[in-house]
């Protein structure tokens, strides 16, 4: 039994394990991570994959970003300021944050957002 | 977010959570979902961090983002992270940061590190509920052993609360949504009374990964904004994680 209006409960579902039917989209793939390589190569087998998802969620941020200032001043603003910040983060992560910019050719300025996105989400 | 960290009647301790993400970040109004939330979809990756072969820790993330939201240290605890709102949020941590102030931790990158370098229960409470952060969170932090559940309330530079299972009590599980348990949650976004209706029907006696699972599918627990759902068992080590979908009608939020 649902309800058709906000906030549209129902009966608590049983029997949907093993995840089945239209509220389970996929099952998800595992990565190593190499705690051994340098921070900076961490992450390149995942990004190697990844790479096009990520452009793709990073893009819907940047036209979300120009959708509030056409001039696309804001992006810039991103890709500016945030690699000046860069060095101000604690190892690994500087490291690892460099290394996924590098390996997916998406900009360092936007990778670091996506990093610190929880603290700026506040905003 | 929902986590649960629930122990069955046997002292089996199960931790679940769905990552809620995306709100008012672009809404697709002809498949009725958030822009960002579908394209977190693909990139949610299970990840195994090894040193010298061994594993270190689990993780449920999102490619190309360095910092852990849920994972599990097998044998040892289980963590997860909720956003808690603030008027004293992220933003303030981060001029704070930018104007040189550099004491606090970055949420995320602060559950990495007691993923990867505590070594029990005990200790990831004591680094989660000290350590600075530049935003406040909720940490739901599972053990090994029976009792070992809780719910870390931070603000950016205090612990406020600490909220245990107690089995004399009849406390069996923690749950946390996005609000402090004391205080009702934002009558717009009460994913609490209905998550805990279904735990409770489910009784300590029938919980499991499987029922935990039911759970986190019932609306509005389930919404638009849930991109996975993961279930860890820390006595065995497991972490296993789905994409999810709400079909219509669902909850924005």
């Amino acid at each position: 039994w649902a309800q058709f209006i906000p906030p549209y409960t129902e009966d608590c579902r049983t029997d949907m394990y093993p995840p089945k039917g239209p509220t389970f989209k996929g099952a998800v793939s595992w990565y190593t991570v190499d705690l051994d390589l340098p921070p900076s190569k961490r992450w390149t087998s995942v990004i190697t994959d990844k790479k096009k998802d990520l452009d793709n969620m990073i893009q819907a941020i940047r036209d979300l970003a120009n959708a509030f200032v056409p001039s696309g001043r804001l992006v810039e603003l991103v890709d500016i300021t945030l690699p000046l910040m860069v060095n101000t983060l604690p190892n690994p992560f500087k490291d690892e944050i460099k290394g996924i910019a590098a390996d997916s050719g998406i900009h360092l300025g936007e990778i670091i957002l996506f990093n610190i996105f929880y603290e700026v989400f506040t905003v | 977010c929902t986590s649960v960290v629930a122990e069955d009647a046997k002292g089996n301790l199960f931790h679940g959570r769905n990552l809620d993400f995306g709100l008012f970040l672009g809404w697709d109004a002809k498949n009725k979902s958030w822009t960002v939330s579908e394209k977190l979809k693909p990139l949610v990756v299970n990840l195994d961090f090894k040193r010298n072969n061994q594993t270190v820790f689990k993780s449920t993330s999102f490619a190309g983002y360095v910092g852990m939201l849920t994972g599990i240290k097998p044998y040892l605890f289980s963590l997860t992270m909720n956003e808690r709102f603030s008027l004293d949020g992220g933003y303030i941590g981060i001029l704070e940061w930018i104007l040189g102030k550099r004491d606090g931790m970055w949420m995320s990158f602060l559950t990495r590190s007691v993923l990867e370098n505590a070594t029990s229960y005990e200790e990831a409470k004591f680094h989660l509920a000290q350590t600075k952060l530049l935003a406040p969170a909720y940490f739901i932090l599972g053990g090994n052993q029976t009792g070992q559940g809780c719910i870390i309330t931070r603000s950016r530079v205090f612990t406020i609360d600490t909220f245990e299972i107690d089995l004399k009590l009849g406390r069996w599980y923690v749950l946390e949504t996005n609000y402090d348990h004391w205080k009702e949650p934002l009558f717009l976004d009460d994913r609490r009374t209905p998550a805990m209706k279904c735990m409770n029907l489910t009784k300590q006696t029938n919980i499991s990964l499987q029922t935990l699972y039911d759970v986190l599918s019932t609306k509005p627990i389930l919404n638009k904004l849930t991109t996975y759902t993961t279930l860890m068992q820390v006595s065995k080590g497991t972490l296993e994680s789905y994409i999810r979908d709400c079909p219509n009608p669902c909850m924005p939020w």
